[in-house]
């Protein structure tokens, strides 16, 4: 999975941090203190279809044999992610109560072509 | 884009830095408030003493808790298949019980929320008592809301001699209280002889305000069948 840098267009993970403080959420967000609102883009052309999440699968398979035979129309690829972790978070809700919660594919970690 | 050939995806490219960067922070806080169920951010107008929540999570997660008052959040494993959450909440201090016995906890909860209490528990503080040297007996009630009718929930045998926390397992009363869509949870506390001692939602006392922790999780209903 590749971090995306200034002058790239192939699909990569963009690292974007959101602190609770710079939004005025701190008051009701206990912990963490901010979100990693991950997010993947750029471009997936035809040699990273299939690359790096599916890889070993059936789809991929018959991905390659597509690629190998030149059919190209009718495959689309996007960029997605392929890796994702959860987030604990601590807040108050609508009646001050104090709530905890883990929260499943909050964070996006890897991004890859389908 | 719609783009035929394209990827449904969100795309932000066209935009400036700044829009760019307003358009993420929306979305961001969109998806937290949908995960967390939630239709708008909580609207905090009386924040809970730093004292009371310090304490209450210290209770809660004792050794996780941080010198700055923040938690150590486990990392969660095969629990979150089970999509728990674990809930503490202070008992309203502005209650008017005649009878002084009376504990009263609010909840938000969505109509079609299917909660399963896994566990709960009640937190209540005895001050010391010189007087009373013997272990007494303090018992724990469900109110029902307009009627005198209560149902025993819980009760425990301690010994006031020296102030301290007692906890009082109220899980079956929880989980009634849920099944019943109810929002307004009413307790009703008796020790014969001590009833003087314990703290009820005293203010003068934050640290020591009683306060209710759930563990629950969401029940999954029998048509949760995915097409994959």
């Amino acid at each position: 999975s590749l971090d995306c840098d200034a002058n790239g267009s192939v699909c990569c993970k963009n690292d974007f941090y959101i602190k609770f403080r710079d939004i005025d959420w701190q008051d009701w967000i206990i912990a963490p203190e901010g979100y990693h609102m991950n997010y993947c883009m750029g471009q997936c052309p035809q040699h990273l279809a299939g690359s790096p999440g599916i890889a070993s699968s059936f789809h991929a398979a018959v991905l390659n044999q597509l690629k190998a035979n030149g059919i190209h129309t009718a495959v689309s690829s996007c960029c997605v992610p392929t890796q994702r972790r959860p987030l604990s978070m601590l807040y108050f809700d609508s009646t001050q109560n104090i709530v905890k919660t883990d929260i499943p594919d909050m964070i996006v970690e890897a991004c890859g072509c389908t | 884009r719609g783009e035929p050939g394209g990827c449904a995806s969100c795309g932000t490219t066209g935009l400036a830095r700044g829009e760019q960067e307003q358009v993420l922070i929306e979305m961001a806080k969109q998806h937290i408030l949908s995960k967390l169920h939630l239709s708008e951010r909580p609207n905090i107008t009386q924040p809970v003493p730093r004292a009371t929540l310090i304490n209450a999570l210290r209770k809660l997660h004792a050794g996780r808790l941080r010198k700055d008052g923040t938690l150590e959040l486990e990392k969660p494993a095969s629990r979150l298949r089970e999509r728990g959450y674990e809930m503490v909440s202070f008992a309203d201090t502005d209650f008017s019980d005649t009878s002084k016995s009376g504990l009263a906890f609010q909840f938000s909860k969505e109509a079609d929320a299917n909660f399963q209490v896994l566990k709960s528990t009640l937190w209540l503080y005895f001050r010391s008592s010189e007087t009373i040297k013997k272990k007494v007996t303090a018992r724990l009630f469900l109110a029902s809301t307009g009627s005198s009718n209560r149902t025993f929930i819980s009760q425990k045998k301690f010994e006031v001699a020296q102030g301290s926390w007692h906890t009082f397992v109220v899980t079956q009363g929880v989980q009634a209280f849920f099944d019943r869509g109810d929002k307004r949870l009413q307790l009703e506390v008796e020790c014969q002889g001590c009833q003087n001692l314990a703290v009820l939602g005293s203010q003068s006392e934050p640290s020591r305000q009683p306060f209710l922790v759930a563990q629950v999780r969401l029940r999954e209903d029998g048509h949760n069948i995915r097409k994959r």
